[in-house]
């Protein structure tokens, strides 16, 4: 474990928390997209198949299971909870995540590291982790403009996957054969699709104004 | 097994 993936994954269980908090004090879920929260939840699913198998740390074994209660809370909560599933606007959010998922799993089954169940499961929850933001920032634009907690989730979500990749350069440099290549081009692909979502988010503060983001 | 190969990484 190093500062850089402490951070990440801090920043990460912040990101969650935030929503959650948000959708459960507030009691609405206006400006968050359903579709990328399901993705997430699929992210977490394949991602941690292993949680029962293979035991790393209490830490570890911790954040999996807040991850994954989180994110399946989470669309719950958008789904069945009578009052925050009115305020979800199910017209503006109709990016067919679906169609990211199967060049997903195509993908893990042409490029991964071990071809077993799990690994290409596991390879499949990194390619959808980093587009998984996608509904949520195709919701944004065309609602064009973004309430502060989202913004603060984006934003955390980003910071996240940035941390990362600090942690993957330490870890390069600190442990000999430590070379994920498939790990490192999904975590940067995912980091770059947040960068102009930072830009305007960084715009925004800056000139202390609204998030507007173009068209 | 090999310690590069265990997923110790969320």
């Amino acid at each position: 474990m190093n500062i850089f993936r402490l951070a990440g994954d801090m920043t990460h269980l912040a990101s969650v928390l935030v929503l959650l908090l948000k959708i459960h004090t507030i009691k609405s879920c206006a400006g968050v997209s359903l579709k990328t929260q399901e993705l997430y939840a699929i992210v977490f699913a394949t991602r941690y198949l292993d949680i029962l198998t293979s035991f790393v740390s209490i830490y570890n074994t911790l954040m999996k299971l807040i991850f994954l209660g989180s994110s399946f809370s989470i669309v719950w909560y958008m789904k069945y909870h009578k009052t925050v599933r009115r305020t979800y606007d199910r017209d503006q959010d109709t990016f067919r995540h679906w169609f990211l998922m199967l060049p997903c799993l195509l993908l893990a089954l042409l490029i991964h590291e071990k071809f077993t169940f799990f690994e290409v499961l596991w390879t499949f929850s990194l390619y959808l982790e980093a587009v998984a933001i996608l509904p949520q920032l195709v919701l944004l634009q065309r609602t064009r403009n973004i309430d502060n907690l989202t913004g603060q989730y984006i934003f955390l979500l980003g910071g996240y996957r940035g941390f990362y990749i600090l942690n993957w350069i330490y870890r390069y440099f600190t442990e000999p054969h430590y070379v994920h290549w498939i790990t490192w081009i999904a975590g940067l692909v995912q980091t770059l699709l947040y960068a102009d979502f930072f830009y305007y988010y960084f715009l925004s503060w800056k000139n202390n104004k609204k998030l507007q983001l173009p068209a | 097994p090999d310690k590069s190969y265990e997923k110790d990484e969320l």
